[in-house]
């Protein structure tokens, strides 16, 4: 079986002098052994 | 040696049943002597299949990738009762084991598919078939949930297989490297996906705008960047649509859990076939995701949209959701299948089903 995840998030500002603190992020790779709960991907606030 | 005892024993007493010729010997030796042979070719299978997991893995490590390359075996699949095999299945792990007998066998599916038994929320004796132990509950505090609010957690145990951004309304998600599927296709028409990044949509309300005004606007923005002109919807993060997808091997936990505070409006069920999802048959069967039986969950979250798509294989066939525990799955159905998806809008009952970030939201069940 598999779960495939379709969702909108933070991707980088146009206008903050290229910051991109508020992008999304995967912190996972192709291959990875993951358990529920744990974070797939993270953006933060500037 | 209990088989050779036993043929030593026919030789000495020859069966009354053929008139104590000793004709029957042979056939008792028979049955015994093909479940033995059952047995080994089950183990080679196992070992073989585990052999080439390995060797997978390794050309996944340094890099390898695979790429989409059809076979006859993939086309035969097409020609079993895959639906009837997976039911099939599911009557037979249903069946009641032994209360002696049952630590043995999960402890057994533990080994070969690798799962941590050490987490089942009951011991193994309370699971009365391997149907209920496929979809134990885990020990309180097993799975953590990830607690920063900026985050998005996975919903299942898993391997993750690939993700990324999508571009579009023709957003295509690849199932494996030389072939592609739509994000349309696998969720359905739905009319809450979006087709654009914010990004693009500002563009497009712009899109009478010249270059030389653009120029003249970002002169502006630069020049009058003070507290009191500063427009908060510039610096908004935009926002984008990206996608994940997870494979569950056979001993993976398989309970679906919310991968964020999601507010679910719609559900979608797709009855499709059931071909098996795993490495191999990702680089084999064309469209593997958008043909198999699924359901898919859409709704909001704070971010904006999110859909979650369970797709089912020929073991696990069924998907169960807690939130609509009146859905049934996997039902027998004609040869002839070009069924639309039937749809249920929660939002019509009230708000949708709100799900704070790692609630129990659904179950693969066997067969």
């Amino acid at each position: 079986s598999t779960v495939v995840l379709v969702f909108q998030a933070p991707i980088s500002k146009e206008f903050n002098g290229g910051d991109s603190s508020q992008e999304f992020k995967f912190c996972v790779k192709p291959g990875d052994r993951i358990r529920y709960g744990e974070a797939l991907g993270r953006w933060h606030s500037s | 040696t209990h088989f050779t005892k036993k043929f030593k024993t026919s030789n000495a007493r020859p069966s009354s049943l053929n008139g104590g010729t000793g004709k029957f010997q042979g056939d008792s030796f028979l049955v015994p002597g093909a479940t033995v042979a059952t047995l080994l070719m089950l183990g080679a299978l196992h070992a073989r299949r585990m052999y080439q997991d390995k060797k997978t893995e390794e050309l996944r490590d340094k890099g390898v990738e695979f790429e989409f390359q059809p076979d006859v075996k993939a086309s035969f699949l097409r020609l079993l009762p895959l639906r009837s095999i997976s039911r099939c299945w599911g009557y037979l792990t249903s069946m009641e084991i032994p209360v002696w007998l049952r630590p043995h066998v999960y402890r057994a599916w533990g080994r070969a598919f690798h799962s941590n038994l050490e987490e089942a929320a009951l011991s193994l004796d309370k699971y009365a078939s391997l149907k209920d132990f496929f979809v134990r509950t885990l020990k309180e505090g097993s799975r953590p949930i990830d607690a920063d609010p900026q985050c998005l957690v996975s919903p299942v145990d898993g391997t993750v297989l690939r993700f990324g951004e999508l571009n579009g309304a023709g957003a295509m998600i690849e199932q494996v490297k030389g072939f592609s599927y739509s994000v349309f296709s696998l969720l359905g028409a739905s009319p809450s996906l979006p087709t654009t990044t914010d990004d693009n949509v500002q563009e497009e309300h712009s899109g009478s705008i010249t270059t030389t005004e653009k120029s003249k606007k970002s002169w502006w923005r630069v020049s009058l960047a003070s507290p009191k002109v500063w427009d908060p919807t510039l610096s908004r993060p935009q926002r984008g649509l990206f996608y994940c997808v997870v494979y569950l091997k056979p001993g993976d936990y398989h309970r679906v859990h919310s991968p964020a505070d999601w507010n679910i409006l719609v559900r979608r069920h797709f009855s499709g076939r059931l071909y098996p999802l795993n490495e191999r048959a990702t680089r084999t069967i064309r469209n593997l995701y958008i043909e198999n039986e699924r359901v898919v969950l859409e709704g909001l979250w704070q971010e904006g949209f999110m859909a979650l798509a369970a797709i089912g294989a020929t073991n696990i066939g069924s998907i169960e959701l807690f939130i609509e525990p009146e859905l049934q799955t996997n039902k027998p159905r004609k040869l002839l299948h070009s069924e639309p998806p039937e749809e249920r809008v929660y939002e019509c009952e009230g708000v949708g089903r709100m799900l704070k970030k790692g609630d129990e939201l659904a179950a693969f069940n066997m067969g």
